[in-house]
């Protein structure tokens, strides 16, 4: 059975879509087969690892929407080991159609549970909402995995996020746990970012990872190349501190 | 009759609450009666603004699914001249609630058109999404606002924000009309940023603000105190960037 994660957090731009693009990316390149499922109607992940929704025909909407069987959303990315289920625009109408659909939180636990062993990890990439689609993800995920920003605004979501956890936790998906919280965008020099860390610290303890992703141009400039920032500019902190992150979720997993 | 500004953006974290804030704050301060309506269920031009749900009871929530009179959900702010109908947790759900609803795109318009004249000025906020809260706010709106990061991400997604407008106009608010486009966290040491901003102004020319709000960490700061950046730290870029945008959007309006 693959692991399935959901990078989740309704907050905005906080580095959902940069972190399901690196932790997934940087699994393949350690030599673990990864499934990357763009669940945005942004299709940022899509975009970001080169792929052009018009060429692959089938996504994550024939998935949800068109029943479509999962191994024939699945395609190839550019990077060995790592394959995606994109996401396209028909999704934006997505969350009001999901809505009359029997056990219409369950559609993706449903259809992911088809999947071939094939893929040990899957990586589920979410829009900022905790609409269908988000809940889609956390009752087909194992663990939920949280970007975080150290800001006012990104502190404020996480209660009413923790509050949907357990909510899909009860009625939905009872084994789902918090994999972890990986602090983004952080910039040690501002005391704003320090004050947010610690609360965020304060809270989850030992859920938080000691890997911190600084805030890194390389990052923001690597997607419009459709490359991640291990191709574009290895050497970068970006890259350093992805891979550094990937290293330390793996040492959490109980590895064949 | 009110002027009604959506301040809209599906892209996640790009200022929408930040300059929707400071727009019906900067509005108030040089005497124009505003009031901000928070659509976003975050609720954050709420909390940023100092006003906490549970006090005011009603809110956006009321006005949209139990047919409140808008009258009734009004309340003062602590700046002078500024009101605003709060968002709360409930607004969650509302996007599932509004599906079944007669005319549910409209149902926000219906409800400010009952507005007295007493406001000159009507801020919406809305989510980092597509959905009925958001095409809502679009239905409800003269004109959109439209904050721009200079990202990748936050420029591929302007073509699917213009299509979503342009639906809006043709089936649901014909007089729908673009108020701008504001770049935000502009940082000009920044390729990317430089090279974004080109990209914009090349296809919307007079439509993007000459004003520039650079990236300032007062305007993060401030919120947590609920204070706009005007009182929180009046000499900060921040501030000044936020003032010379009000000016510069009121110099664009028909004024009494
Ligand atoms: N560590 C970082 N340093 C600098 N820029 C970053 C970093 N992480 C992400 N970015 C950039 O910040 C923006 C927001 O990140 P991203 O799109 O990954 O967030 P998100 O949570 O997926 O957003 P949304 O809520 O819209 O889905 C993007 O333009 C991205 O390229
Ligand atoms: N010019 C700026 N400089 C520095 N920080 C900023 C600036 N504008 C906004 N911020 C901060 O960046 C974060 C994102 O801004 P904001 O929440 O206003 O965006 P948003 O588009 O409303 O997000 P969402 O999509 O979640 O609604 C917030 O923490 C905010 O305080
Ligand atoms: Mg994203
Ligand atoms: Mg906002």
């Amino acid at each position: 059975m693959s692991k399935i994660i959901a990078i989740a957090n309704q907050k905005g731009g906080v580095g959902k879509t940069t972190t399901a693009v690196h932790l997934a990316a940087g699994m393949a390149l350690e030599g673990y087969s990864t499934l990357l499922v763009d669940l945005d109607p942004q299709g940022n992940a899509t975009a970001g690892l080169g792929v052009t929704p018009s060429e692959t025909e089938t996504g994550v909407y024939d998935l949800l929407i068109n029943d479509h069987p999962v191994e024939e959303t699945i395609h190839p990315t550019n990077i060995a080991g790592l394959s995606i289920i994109p996401a396209d625009t028909r999704l934006h109408g997505a969350e009001i159609e999901l809505v009359s659909k029997i056990a219409r939180e369950r559609i993706l636990a449903e259809a992911l549970s088809n999947l071939s062993d094939k893929f040990q990890f899957v990586v589920l990439d979410t829009p900022p909402s905790l609409g269908l689609l988000t809940l889609n993800a956390m009752s087909a995920a194992n663990t939920i995995l949280v970007p975080m920003q150290c800001e006012y605004y990104a502190l404020e979501g996480l209660a009413q996020l923790m509050k949907s956890v357990n909510l899909v936790k009860k009625h939905l998906n009872p084994p789902l746990e918090i994999e972890g919280i990986l602090l983004t965008m952080y910039d040690g020099r501002l005391n704003l970012t320090k004050q947010v860390a610690d609360e965020i610290t304060g809270v989850f303890e030992k859920r938080v990872y000691r890997t911190l992703i600084v805030r890194n141009v390389r990052l923001s400039e690597a997607p419009s190349f459709g490359q991640t920032v291990y191709t574009y500019d290895p050497q970068s902190r970006g890259a350093q501190n992805y891979r550094e992150f990937t290293v330390e979720f793996l040492s959490h997993q109980q590895l064949p």
